[in-house]
């Protein structure tokens, strides 16, 4: 059954929307059924795939329960490729969640149904350790961890993996770090070895070895509503989702 | 009276700390005492001008009346600058004010006896539109509204405007939009050419004529705890935020 990948940081900016996007549709290309969950409200994963919610038919009432999965998995332009589209609407969740029982648990709730369907789920969250996140976590089988090479987002790491530990001890004690990916990175500074060499320092083996460079090509895409591999594919951007998409696939099959 | 200016924007990463730090620090170096509220769980401001919360005072324990003002505003490396830090614990803020009455006016309560001792107060956000921000709006006269040059960042600006008018008909009548800035700009690709046209055409005056450009030199002064200005006065990112502050002083001079 499918695998549920969980791509979060709090820092802002770090490249969790363009990861989610492109490593999901590097996977399609490669034949692996896949869903792309949007479960931040500013709706960038679904943009980024060209692909608007429909009338009522957003995460948001599907999360509440008030609309149907078969209304709200949309098809993008690549045939192995599902969206689950975001609206604005969804910053109401997280105060409408709050009251209510088990609240952590209701994205795992709505997704084991479609489990069967596919073989990777990729859940794109917000900038932010509130509710939504915290039921991204509780519903994954294993989270990864897009880290900037860049001062701010390595400090932030910390916050970050201590709510994963919590998360693992209390709500999903499956939770595993999937891999931490260095976006953005332009290796003619410094400060992008200090943070490679730092992350692998401290993480070793978790780190990919894939790095994905700064390249204007992957922030162009997303105004095109294209995923990457479908915007450019000779790009530095497209080759480098690729290799990750070898590795990650490298990885679920142990090696 | 001082004026209070609340750096927002619920997209991630498109340089609000770097703002804050930065145009907070190069006004008091023109000698206008100012003070940076830090109202992000990331403490990212906090770190930027070389501070940590100290022991119990901190800005969560500070907004819910748990440690006097004068434990708390710290000084920095700069005569003229002071911080309110944060802490992680500031996370627990959102969940406690929620069930407050005039939840939203808490920090515009505990800022207005500070007022007459400063000339400006920036108060730097997290990423998000939630409980913490809109405190930041109802106790602001203005908010800036860093803008970086990215696809992305442009489709949000929708949700933060209309958040900005909710405030205004409701919380804080007076509220203004102190001005956009256009941010990590780096002019050599068209995506930001595009972003810098579409921004001054639909928001003409507001947009500052300064531009803050893409430069290694300001990801890396939070490394060492200082406002470029101190880490590297020769850089383009300190001229950038020198000019900034000319062009916000003038502004508030009417020209
Ligand atoms: N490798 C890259 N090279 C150049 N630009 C990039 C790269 N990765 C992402 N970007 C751009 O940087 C910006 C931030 O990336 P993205 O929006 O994916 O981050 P995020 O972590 O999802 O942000 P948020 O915290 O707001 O959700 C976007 O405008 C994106 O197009
Ligand atoms: N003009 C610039 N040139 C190069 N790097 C920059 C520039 N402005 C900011 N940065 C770097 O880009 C990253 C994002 O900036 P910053 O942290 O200030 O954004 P933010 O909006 O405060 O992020 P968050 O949404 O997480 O609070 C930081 O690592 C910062 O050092
Ligand atoms: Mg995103
Ligand atoms: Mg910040």
């Amino acid at each position: 059954t499918g695998k549920v990948v969980t791509i979060a940081n709090q820092k802002g900016g770090v490249g969790k929307t363009t990861t989610a996007v492109n490593l999901a549709a590097s996977l399609a290309i490669a034949e692996r059924k896949t869903l792309l969950v949007d479960l931040d409200p500013q709706a960038n994963a679904s943009s980024g795939v060209g692909v608007a919610a429909e009338g009522e038919s957003d995460v948001y009432r599907w999360l509440l329960g008030e609309c149907e999965t078969p209304a709200v998995v949309q098809p993008t332009a690549l045939d192995f490729l599902f969206v689950l589209p975001a609206t604005p609407d969804l910053i109401g969740a997280e105060i409408e969640l709050l009251n209510c029982a088990e609240r952590e648990f209701f994205l795992a709730r709505r997704l084991s149904p479609l489990l069967a369907d596919f073989d990777y789920i990729f859940i794109d969250c917000s900038p932010s350790l509130g509710l939504l996140t915290v039921n991204a976590l509780t519903a994954a089988d294993s989270v990864l961890i897009p880290l900037q090479s860049e001062y701010y987002a390595l400090e932030g790491l910390g916050q970050l993996l201590s709510t994963i530990d919590r998360v693992r001890n209390g709500l999903n004690p499956g939770l595993d770090v999937e891999g931490i990916l260095l976006t953005m990175v332009d290796l003619r500074t410094t400060l992008a070895h200090q943070v490679e060499a730092e992350a692998r320092g401290h993480f070793g083996e978790l780190v990919y070895e894939t790095i994905i460079p700064r390249n204007v090509r992957l922030s162009e895409s997303p105004s095109h509503g294209r995923p990457i591999a479908l915007y450019d594919v000779t790009s530095k951007g497209a080759q480098a989702y690729f290799s990750l998409a070898e590795e990650f696939i490298a990885r679920q099959n142990g090696s």
